[in-house]
């Protein structure tokens, strides 16, 4: 565990609270991308299926059922609880997942790290979290103007994928034997998913201004 | 043989 790790953990779980506190204060899920939460649940219980059999710290085993407990909490309120689900908008949120997952687990099938059930189902993972993120930028770049809760649930994200690709950095010069090609892979094309984001939730913040991020 | 890298990452 190092400082990169630690942080972008917590700035995982600051993405959790921040949106399951605007869904659930706000009453609203406007502007919230259900398609990715839903990809999101998917890549949670595909990926701690070996909750069951491995244990690698209670740290992790803690956070691997915070996060599908956060997911699926966060995936339930928006289909079915009211007043939340009317403000989703299925119009507006409707990039076809299909195109994500297939890819994904026909790549999981082919690259992985060893021939066994689990390591293609963690490589389909690993890949589908990459992009799970692409229909909520999609979203927001169709609604143009974003509001804050929703911009800070991005950078919350961004910065946990930016904070974990400094970890791997560290990991790669500190410790001996690690080397994770899929997740150092599939970690950069995830990261690099938010540098257009981030340089406009850069602009819009800046000087100390709280306004709302506008896409082009 | 493969070596496995431990999956003590999140």
């Amino acid at each position: 565990m190092n400082i990169f790790r630690f942080l972008g953990d917590m700035s995982h779980i600051l993405s959790f609270v921040i949106l399951l506190l605007k869904i659930t204060q706000g009453k609203s899920a406007a502007g919230i991308s259900l398609r990715t939460q839903e990809l999101y649940m998917i890549v949670f219980c595909s990926r701690y299926l070996d909750l069951f059999w491995n244990f690698s710290s209670l740290y992790n085993s803690f956070l691997k059922v915070v996060f599908i407990a956060c997911s699926s909490a966060i995936v339930y309120i928006i289909r079915f609880k009211s007043p939340q689900k009317d403000t989703w908008n299925p119009e507006l949120d409707n990039f076809p997942i299909q195109y994500l997952i297939g890819p994904c687990a026909v790549a999981g099938l082919l690259i992985n790290q060893d021939w066994t059930p689990f390591e293609m189902i963690w490589a389909f993972s690993i890949y589908l979290e990459a992009v799970a993120i692409l229909p909520q930028l999609f979203l927001l770049q169709k609604q143009g103007e974003v509001e804050n809760l929703t911009s800070h649930y991005v950078a919350a994200l961004g910065a946990y994928r930016g904070l974990y690709l400094m970890n791997w950095v560290y990991r790669y010069f500190t410790e001996d034997d690690y080397l994770q090609r899929i997740v150092w892979f599939a970690g950069t094309v995830q990261t690099g998913l938010y540098i257009d984001f981030f340089y406009h939730y850069y602009q819009s913040k800046r000087g100390g201004l709280s306004r709302p991020v506008k896409l082009p | 043989e493969m070596l496995l890298a431990e999956k003590d990452e999140l």
